[in-house]
């Protein structure tokens, strides 16, 4: 099974 | 103070249908560029970005910064009364407690005016400028968008894998699997209908339908679709408009 990621993993957020 | 018309009211409407299931409250920020807007989908997964060139607008003047913090379902209750071919201009002060929509039907000198309250939204702001890709993809979006809805029905994953010479769908799941490659091609008549995949790296990337299901709902906005993959960063879909751009920013899933 995958897991789904969240952009705040990526991104910097605010 | 903002005033931007637009020729036709059908343009802003089918701007905001196609985003305005996956996200709620937006923030319009207003400049002399023309309008632009970013927000995230309650699960963190899905970012939109959209950006309303000044050449979008028939007519278009911003003399300073102006936020409209809006929500999109009551945006929609409100475009719902403009018919598609009437002019639609939105007006807004420098300091905005509310917007006001104009409809005009110019043939019957009809004139109708709504205004939408405003609200103060504490929005996150994602920095997603700068990001460089693997692959772009170039592909008729109602052909993706066919792809994401038949795949759809055998997986909440898609697993997009892209080599030299194709693009791969693939959607594997209890009832089965199934898979759909698209190959790059050249369409000299109808250009809108070309295949282009530039790859620096190949890509094997995949992603929740559901979230595919909320961004084909900008294929109405454009003949093409460009999306941009990395290995194990978010995947960006875009769909241009005539001045600007809907982007749509979906994190990937992993294996754990």
């Amino acid at each position: 099974t995958k897991k789904q990621k969240t952009l705040m993993e990526f991104f910097g957020g605010k | 103070m903002l005033e931007g018309k637009f020729e036709e009211a059908s343009l802003f409407k089918r701007i905001i249908d196609s985003f305005k299931d996956c996200v709620q409250l937006v923030n319009f920020n207003c400049n002399e560029h023309g309008i632009a807007a970013q927000a995230v989908d309650d699960s963190r997964v899905l970012l939109v970005s959209l950006s309303i060139g000044t050449e979008s607008f028939q007519e278009f003047r911003c003399d300073r910064g102006v936020t409209l913090g809006v929500d999109l379902s009551s945006l929609s209750k409100i475009l719902r009364c403009g018919n598609n071919n009437d002019n639609l201009t939105l007006i807004a002060d420098d300091t905005p407690d509310s917007v006001l929509l104009l409809f005009e039907d110019t043939k019957k000198d009809r004139i109708s005016e709504y205004s939408l309250k405003l609200m103060d939204i504490d929005a996150d702001f994602l920095d997603i400028e700068g990001m460089e890709y693997d692959t772009v993809i170039t592909m008729p979006s109602a052909e993706f968008a066919k792809v994401v809805r038949d795949l759809n029905q055998l997986s909440d994953s898609l697993n997009i894998l892209v080599t030299k010479d194709t693009v791969k769908f693939v959607a594997e799941g209890d009832i089965g699997s199934g898979s759909v490659i698209v190959k790059p091609h050249t369409d000299m008549d109808k250009p809108q209908e070309s295949v282009k995949v530039e790859l620096d790296k190949p890509v094997d990337l995949t992603f929740g339908s559901k979230y595919l299901l909320d961004i084909i709902k900008g294929a109405g906005l454009s003949d093409q679709i460009t999306i941009k993959l990395s290995a194990e960063t978010p995947a960006l879909f875009e769909f241009s408009l005539q001045s600007g751009y809907l982007q749509f920013f979906l994190a990937p899933k992993f294996n754990e």
